[in-house]
């Protein structure tokens, strides 16, 4: 089916959908971030 | 069947607006049905006021000891906490809706009215209390409810409560308290002085066979918009309003403790009171509800970054 | 999608067509085909059996042709005008230009002005922008955003063009590759559920016993 393959390229063309480095590192940053918060609240429960 | 709540009966309406079952029990009223439509209308109001409260009225029927929201619509009115009575300009613009309503053929009549408390749950102030128990004397059948569009975002479900009040000096039997939910310091005054004299409903939802098809046609773009969103973005001030919060509670349990401890001994009230959840405990239900809500929201962006960004060619 | 449903039904006008014509008349039908304003996509043209058969034939030309419309761009026609191609009608100029942007719009999600005027062959920055608008945003073969200030055009999505058949293999892996990611994570949740699960048990048995303690402790008392 070649419209069916078309598609199928034409998506994963579009991945990886992010790959630039800054968006890395403020990933990073956000995770990072929510496992602090988690780790300060389990310091709180305590 | 599932449209069959759509009819309108007129003689039921008038039949149960002659006999007021309401006026022998102050709990007459048990359920809430709330229509997809007029959740969506509500939740999408409440969530355009930011951090504004906003307000509107609520067109329905009722259905023995529930009553059934059909429809909803907002009042230009903002800022419901300092102007909980709509002013004139709102009245017309009420009575305008409801007599264009009639003219189209919808004949449900107002049953309620929603307001939004952005960021400090679904509960009734001193001011709601006083407005509903207003609306109850003179235009009952007459429903709270309240959603908060800040929690919705961030818990991921809809944050919302309908609320009837009791009578003036009735006395309610002790009932355990309805759900667990975390009010912010400035508001707890407000909330506790007035929390006995209004009782929460339980809350369903339905949908007309169109709802479900628009609703299908629509669960594409839906996704889309949840992938693409993140409610650790969408909320950052939220959450930190509930840390600093959290903070000032603890400051303040733990000033309640010092003088706990300066004090004498128990007596029997302050045991009493402990076998309630001590403050302590709250507070880290608390801590532990921003944390699950903040590690579901760091689960969502990993699981999307996983699928979506390590695909290689 | 939106594309592939526009033109399913021009692909089956034209493979209709070419079922029934050979020579001369297909060579007009492969013409009339890359010239059409709404047609992207020429492999089902291309698997026709009486389009086979120009192999080898005085029109081979034609089969050529369709080739390039089916995998080619702008540039391999001008590499291999010295082979001796039909010159094109403008629209299928147009058409090939269209073809080269999704072709780079494959490979690479940020587009720089310089490299896309130079592959369709545009002398400015104006027309170039004139056509990504024009001949490729409002065909919805491409949509995206053209950042004027860093002159490069921004792709979000890119229709996807024919595939060659050594293309194949290297999709249907990245497919697994993908869906190996896929079953992992899915595995790792699941592992993730039932170790949450087996925790807040053991919690609940240990808050148990803090509390039975308690309680013998008080009665000791």
């Amino acid at each position: 089916d070649h419209s069916l393959l078309r598609q199928v390229s034409s998506l994963l063309r579009r991945l990886p959908t992010m790959e630039s480095e800054k968006f890395q590192d403020d990933f990073l940053m956000e995770f990072n971030d929510t496992l602090l918060i988690t780790y300060l609240a389990m310091f709180t429960n305590c | 069947d599932a449209d069959a709540i759509y009819a309108y009966d007129e003689a039921a309406q008038t039949k149960s607006q002659q006999e007021k079952p309401w006026t022998q029990d102050p709990n007459y009223f048990k359920k809430v049905r709330i229509s997809a439509l007029a959740l969506l209308k509500m939740v999408v109001h409440a969530r355009s006021g930011g951090t504004i409260e906003v307000m509107g009225l609520m067109q329905g029927k009722t259905d023995g000891n529930a009553i059934v929201v059909m429809d909803a619509f907002a009042l230009p009115v903002e800022g419901t906490e300092t102007r909980v009575n709509a002013q004139a300009d709102a009245y017309e613009y009420m009575v305008d809706y409801s007599q264009t309503n009639k003219q189209a053929g919808r004949l449900e009549n107002v049953v309620g009215w929603y307001h939004s408390h952005p960021g400090y749950g679904c509960w009734l102030s001193g001011i709601d209390v006083s407005t509903q128990m207003l609306n109850q004397q003179f235009q009952e059948p007459f429903l709270a409810v309240v959603i908060d569009p800040t929690r919705t975002v961030s818990a991921g479900k809809v944050e919302i409560g309908a609320f009837r009040t009791y009578p003036e000096g009735y006395k309610p039997p002790d009932e355990p308290v309805s759900e667990y939910q975390t009010i912010p310091l400035n508001k707890i005054e407000d909330f506790g002085v007035h929390c006995k004299q209004y009782y929460s409903l339980d809350i369903t939802y339905f949908k007309s066979s169109l709802d479900c098809h628009l609703l299908d046609l629509l669960w594409n773009k839906y996704w889309v918009n949840t992938l693409s969103s993140s409610p650790l973005l969408a909320n950052r001030d939220y959450v930190a309003g509930q840390i600093s919060d959290l903070a000032e509670k603890l400051e303040q349990a733990e000033n309640q403790l010092a003088h706990t401890r300066l004090g004498s001994f128990l007596g029997p009230s302050q045991r009493k009171k402990e076998h309630e959840e001590s403050q302590l405990a709250k507070i880290t239900r608390d801590s532990s509800k921003i944390t699950v809500e903040q590690v579901h929201g760091l689960m969502s962006q990993v699981i999307k970054d996983i699928l979506f960004n390590s695909v290689r060619h | 999608m939106d594309i592939e449903h526009r033109q399913a039904e021009i692909i089956d006008h034209f493979v209709k067509q070419a079922e029934v014509m050979d020579g001369a008349s297909l060579a007009a039908l492969v013409l009339e085909a890359t010239s059409h304003p709404s047609l992207f996509a020429f492999s089902e043209i291309l698997a026709s059996p009486n389009v086979r058969k120009l192999e080898g034939s005085r029109y081979s030309l034609t089969l050529d042709l369709l080739r390039l419309f089916a995998y080619g761009t702008w540039n391999d026609y001008e590499v291999s005008n010295s082979g001796g191609l039909p010159a094109l009608l403008p629209d299928q100029v147009r058409k090939l230009k269209q073809l080269t942007v999704l072709t780079l719009a494959e490979t690479k999600k940020v587009l720089p002005y310089d490299q896309l005027m130079q592959e369709i062959d545009v002398s400015n920055v104006r027309e170039l922008e004139d056509f990504l608008i024009n001949e490729c945003m409002y065909a919805g073969i491409v949509r995206g955003k053209l950042d004027q200030l860093r002159r490069c055009f921004e792709v979000q999505f890119a229709a996807g063009r024919d595939l060659r058949p050594e293309q194949l293999n290297n999709m249907i892996q990245t497919l697994s590759n993908w869906l190996g990611t896929s079953d992992n994570l899915l595995q790792s949740i699941q592992e993730k559920i039932k170790w949450a699960d087996a925790m807040s048990e053991a919690d609940k048995r240990h808050h148990k016993e803090i509390e039975d303690r308690v309680e013998d402790v008080k009665k000791s008392l």
